[in-house]
């Protein structure tokens, strides 16, 4: 563990309760893509397939624990419940995420580091993980004006992966064995679709303005 | 042991 990788797993988990937050004290879910938290269940549970086999740290497993919770709680909240589902933008969130779903599967069949079921099923997920935001962006850029916490989540779900990144960089240096290419190349891919996003963000900041994005 | 994989990662 290095401080950029902690930092990057605080920062995932301070976006996750930011979008609760939301969610709860709002009990809205507009501006939020129900598709892109479907994609982060997909993701968690494709990854974590190894949470009762192989014990890493109690850290390790109880953050696995909390985002698949959390992210099912989520969907499910905007599907079930009752004060909540009726403020989805269904009408905005129309990214076709199944076509999502299929590329990255079948690029876990062809990209992989051994062809074995849990190590295609982690490939896929760190593939879906680097899309899954897309429906998200194109329903903000739908959706023209974005709350305050709506933008805070994007950010730092963006921000989590920038950290990563920097996590790589120090394991390459400090760990000889270190096999990183299809995460790093993933994530680098994924952060990059946030660029736009930092862009209007960081001016909106500056200007004290209210975060607009360009439709 | 076995090198450290990316595998202890989130």
């Amino acid at each position: 563990m290095n401080i950029f990788r902690f930092a990057g797993d605080m920062t995932h988990l301070i976006s996750i309760v930011v979008l609760l937050l939301k969610i709860y004290a709002t009990k809205s879910c507009s501006g939020i893509s129900l598709k892109t938290q479907e994609l982060y269940v997909i993701v968690f549970l494709a990854r974590y397939l190894d949470l009762f086999t192989d014990f890493i740290s109690v850290y390790n497993t109880v953050m696995k624990l909390v985002f698949i919770g959390s992210s099912l709680a989520i969907v499910w909240c905007m599907r079930m419940h009752r004060a909540v589902k009726r403020t989805y933008d269904k009408e905005l969130d129309t990214f076709r995420h199944y076509f999502l779903v299929l590329g990255s599967f079948v690029l876990a069949l062809l990209l992989h580091e051994k062809f074995t079921f849990q190590e295609i099923f982690w490939a896929f997920s760190i593939y879906l993980e680097a899309v899954a935001i897309l429906p998200q962006l194109v329903m903000l850029q739908r959706s023209g004006n974005v709350d305050n916490l709506t933008g805070q989540y994007v950010f730092f779900l963006g921000a989590y992966r920038a950290f990563y990144i920097l996590n790589w960089i120090y394991r390459f240096f400090t760990e000889p064995h270190f096999s990183r290419w299809i995460a790093c190349l993933s994530g680098l891919v994924q952060t990059a679709f946030y660029a736009d996003f930092f862009y209007y963000y960081f001016i909106s900041w500056k200007n004290n303005a209210k975060l607009q994005l360009p439709a | 042991g076995a090198p450290p994989s990316i595998k202890d990662e989130l």
